[in-house]
């Protein structure tokens, strides 16, 4: 039943931006990611967390092309639907480990968090699915990421 | 270059959980999920949005037989790390679509989105990646929101 982690991958390509203290009703998603699409602006991550008191923050990151188009829709349904602001930032990378088999396997994330914890290394957005554990990270640290969780998930031996 | 949408599922053996304002420094969420995993906890998702003033989110869902000991868990970490409160709730649902391709394609999570606003629906947590958009919703809406989201992506036409 072991987890096969069998790849790590880090995408320097990102820009994440948040929005934070939406209405959480019906509607807001749809209204930000739609107008997010209006302009073709591809999406890679969508992060939303639990709700507090009515209200909710909603994070996603899209290339570093698309920023300054995303950062303005982002102010103008931030505006329209009285978030409380918007937050971004280009200097992130999204390092992934991916595998299969991952939901029966609880120690795998909690892996790939102790060895970006070990190096000292700040998880600013995280994200998963059954084959991919995906967290944000301030770019400079992406290499020596990606190397440590070579090693850590016994990745670096094939490349012998 | 269509997105296609091949299916849609409904998990309704669903518990959110959230530590709100945890310190956001390294080794948080290594303390939680290892605590988690220590328990053999299985984890579906890790929920983490854009942090705010040096303090973030951070929500996960387990299954309903899972409940009490990832509470219990969730609440111990939380007195342990500083964390303002716990929340959780296990009258919820993940209504996912799955396709290929979604990344290209930034109109398909927005037409999901779409989707259950128009059924009224509130979006409780928010998961994506690259062959899946993964909405949390009540666990009452979670049937009709299936049939909606099939028609919605034609897919009901495969079962005539
Ligand atoms: C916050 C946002 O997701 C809202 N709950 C919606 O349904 O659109
Ligand atoms: C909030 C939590 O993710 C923290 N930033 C950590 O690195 O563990």
């Amino acid at each position: 039943k072991a987890m096969v982690v069998s790849g790590v991958a880090c995408d320097h390509n990102v820009t994440k931006i948040a929005l934070f203290d939406v209405p959480d009703k019906p509607g807001i998603a749809y209204q930000l990611f739609d107008a997010l699409a209006k302009e073709n602006i591809n999406v890679d991550m969508i992060i939303q967390s639990h709700e507090q008191e009515n209200r909710n923050d909603i994070s996603f990151t899209v290339t570093r092309d698309d920023k300054d188009t995303a950062v303005a829709i982002a102010n103008k349904v931030a505006d329209a639907i009285g978030a409380r602001g918007v937050a971004y930032d280009d200097t992130v990378a999204k390092v992934s480990i991916v595998g299969a088999g991952m939901k029966t396997n609880p120690g795998v994330a909690a892996k790939m968090f102790e060895v970006l914890y070990r190096l000292n290394i700040n998880i600013q957005m995280i994200s998963t699915s059954e084959i991919k554990v995906s967290c944000v990270i301030d770019e400079q640290d992406g290499n020596r990421a990606v190397v440590a969780l070579h090693e850590a998930f016994g990745l670096d031996k094939l490349e012998q």
